[in-house]
């Protein structure tokens, strides 16, 4: 593995978007994490429509009653790989644009599909697995708590205490070996999350948070996804 | 408040403290000083504008104790930068619900396992 990496060099991940005032941070992570995929599949970097999600994913965990996504209320990346996969992929952004709201029906064109879903795994709470799978399969999306992301701004967040109850859904393009935090006086390794609230938050609309401890559940909801091999029509 | 040294003729450090010890009602002027000249700097950065003097008001309140927060968070998470961002206006709770919006749950049990990759060269 590498000690730094960053999908950003590779030109596998689209600009930062921004979801507004929205709970739909989990579409923002899941069409992230296809995006990379289809960029490794095809070599063709598509921005994809979250919207679409947003309008149409309903799909519902079968094992939790009510664990439905549903639009600016929330959802599972993992669900949304799952719809993906059942209606055959996602259009393109600019076919499909972001509203930032669920109040409008779905608006799926089956001919205007840009990219499909092979496949989706969840990934060990394994740091080096983890680190392993993004270089292998691309972005993955993951869960966080976003407890410190309100007031944060740039650095390499590392709390002393910080829960693991997941909130929002952000996609983790890249690591580095050796952040330097100026108080602690040393190099701290962190992940490099790609966020969804516009690129003036936090450093240029990404986050960086320290690894080695699932620092505020970030290695706990974890996924990646394979995208097939058809470039988008 | 400041505190100087200096050195007096018989050649001791001579630190002396240049402001009085404020009180609560001085510290808090200061703070709120502060906090209404950083709430004139967010509501231009982030083009905020609000519906009423009420609503105004309120949300100077909530953008102060967002301040707060954010030194709390800057001691708890040193190694990062807090402080105001475009979020400063909005209550914990208002964020989480309009910012966030990952269900609460644990990873789907049926999702398929990734296999366990090489991780030594």
């Amino acid at each position: 593995l590498p000690d730094d990496f960053d999908w950003r060099d590779h030109g596998a991940v689209t600009g930062v978007k921004d979801q507004g005032s929205c709970g739909s941070c989990w579409s923002f992570s899941a069409t992230g994490a296809l995006e990379g995929a289809h960029y490794l599949a095809t070599g063709e970097l598509v921005s994809l429509s979250e919207q679409q999600l947003v309008d149409c994913d309903h799909e519902c965990d079968p094992q939790q009653y009510g664990a439905c996504d549903s639009g600016c209320n929330g959802g599972l990346m993992t669900s949304a790989f799952e719809y993906t996969l059942k209606v055959g992929g996602l259009e393109r952004e600019k076919d499909y644009p972001y509203t930032g709201n669920d109040r409008g029906p779905c608006k799926f064109d089956k001919t205007k599909i840009a990219a499909s879903v092979s496949n989706f795994s969840v990934i060990s709470v394994d740091e080096d697995q983890i680190a392993a799978n993004l270089v292998k399969h691309g972005p993955l999306a993951v869960g966080i708590n976003a407890v410190f992301m309100q007031t944060y701004m740039g650095g390499v967040s590392c709390p002393y205490i910080c829960f693991r109850t997941l909130d929002h859904g952000v996609l983790l393009v890249g690591y580095g070996a050796a952040g330097y935090s100026p108080i602690r006086f040393k190099d701290k390794p962190f992940w490099v999350i790609k966020n969804s609230w516009g690129a003036n938050w936090g450093e240029d609309g990404y986050y960086k948070i320290c690894r080695g401890r699932n620092v505020c559940g970030v290695d706990s909801m974890v996924s990646s996804v394979a995208a097939l091999h058809t470039k988008s029509q | 408040s400041a505190v100087v040294s200096d050195v007096n003729s018989d050649g001791d450090p001579l630190i002396r403290q240049v402001v009085s010890d404020g009180g609560v009602e001085e510290d808090s002027d200061d703070h709120l000083l502060n906090a209404e000249y950083h709430f004139t700097l967010f509501k231009s950065k982030y083009r905020k504008t609000y519906a009423s003097q009420e609503e105004h008001d309120y949300r100077l309140g909530v953008f102060k104790a967002n301040l707060r927060r954010a030194k709390r968070h800057q001691l708890l998470d040193p190694s990062a930068v807090h402080g105001v961002t475009k979020f400063s206006d909005l209550t914990p709770s208002e964020f989480r619900r309009q910012y966030l919006g990952l269900k609460p749950l644990k990873l789907p049990a049926d999702a398929q396992k990734a296999p366990i990759l090489p991780t030594d060269n």
